[in-house]
Order: structure tokens, then sequence, then C-alpha cells
């Protein structure tokens, strides 16, 4: 399951 | 932060400066597809609308400023300055059969249906197929400039190594995200006969050339 993080990602 | 996701990120930007570099060198954009180059501007933009509202970190909105200023100044050079050499007879594929199925896509299959994460989709599922346009361009030449391929090597490659990242954090971190990696996944498939001729020619200081 995805965790909730913020989207760091670029 | 990891080691895959770095170099994913430098690769990525490695491979709008070589394109940025190839247009004003030869002061012509000869081979390249201006509609890909439309759909990634499009990428940035619906993907960094945060930027302004959610700092994660410097690097962080250093990079999204850098991606969205040079996509569009990719479009800028090729559509107003070096208009000229725009080879638009190549560029024809429909850019509509993309971005129409991957924009209903985006609202069928997403995360949370609100419009910042719907649009976030969007950018994902868009990334995914936006190279098209210019691996078709090539396919119709029948050919690339030699710095042509390596940026496409470079765009090709920040992508396998987010897959990286993406097993990276998987394991050491518990991150998942299922549409990304998907999409992430069919885009680096999407290389595969690209990277096949680039390493097999230009690895060997041939030109890139399509077998006929």
């Amino acid at each position: 399951k995805k965790k909730k993080g913020k989207k760091d990602e670029l | 932060m990891n080691v895959f996701r770095l170099t994913g990120d430098i690769a990525h930007l490695l491979a709008i400066i070589l394109l940025l570099m190839k247009i004003w060198k030869t002061r012509s954009c000869a081979g390249v597809s201006g509609k890909s180059q439309m759909m990634f501007a499009l990428v940035f933009t619906t993907r960094y609308l945060d930027l302004i509202t959610n700092f994660i970190s410097l690097y962080n909105t250093t990079m999204k400023m850098i991606f969205i200023a040079s996509s569009y100044g990719t479009l800028y050079l090729m559509f107003l300055k070096f208009r000229a050499t725009y080879d638009s007879n190549h560029d024809t594929f429909r850019m509509e059969f993309l971005v129409v199925p991957v924009a209903g896509l985006s609202f069928l299959v997403n995360h949370d249906f609100s419009p910042l994460e719907i649009l976030w989709t969007f950018s994902i599922y868009l990334e995914s197929v936006a190279i098209l346009p210019q691996l078709f361009m090539i396919s119709k030449t029948g050919e690339a400039e030699t710095i042509t391929s390596h940026y496409l090597f470079a765009l090709g490659s920040y992508r396998a190594l987010y897959i990286l990242n993406w097993v990276y954090r998987f394991y050491f971190e518990g991150f998942f995200d299922l549409i990304a990696v998907v999409a992430g996944c069919v885009q680096t498939v999407l290389y595969c006969d690209f990277f096949y001729l680039y390493i097999t020619k230009v690895w060997k200081g041939k030109k890139l050339t399509l077998p006929a």
C-alpha cells in the first residue's frame, strides 16, 4: 500500500 | 533521496541540457519532435502546480523550476526562434491519440479524486507516452543525429533509474506508488528498441540509423 508520503519525487 | 533517484534526476537534467545544446549549437531543431516537447512541457506544468504551495526542499523546488523553464525554453527555440528548421513533415504523430486517453484514464485510475491529484496522475500517464512522437519521427526519417541519440539515451535512462529508486524505496522506506511504477515501466519499455540501437551503434561510433 502506498505510504501516504508527500510527493517528494520530481 | 537515494543514489538511483539522484542519478535519475541528473540524467534527466543532462538530457534537457543536451537537447538545448543541440538546438542552440546547430541553430536547428531538425530531427526533434515538437509534439513530444509540447507534451513534456504539459507534463511539467500539470505535475509541478504545487511548486508554490508545497515546499519539499531547495533541491526539489530548484529542479522543478529548471525543468519548467527549460521545457518552455525548448518550445520557444523550436517554435519561435528556429521555427524555420522545425521538420513538421516528419513530426506527424497524432498527439490527441495520446492526450485524450491519458486524460480519461487519469480520471478513472488515480489515488484521490481531487484536482491536484488528477493533474498529477495525468502528468504521470502522459510522461510515459510523451516520447512516442519523437520515436515515431526517427522511424520516419530512419536516422537521428548523434547528439539527439545521446539526448534520448539520457532521457530514457532517467526513468529506468527511477524504477531502481522505487525498488530501493519499497524495501527500505516501505514507499510504493503503483501508478508511478506502472507508468514508469511502460515509459522505459518504450525505449528498449532505441536502447538496443543506441548501444549496438552509437557506442561503436556509428550514426544511429534504423534498418531500412
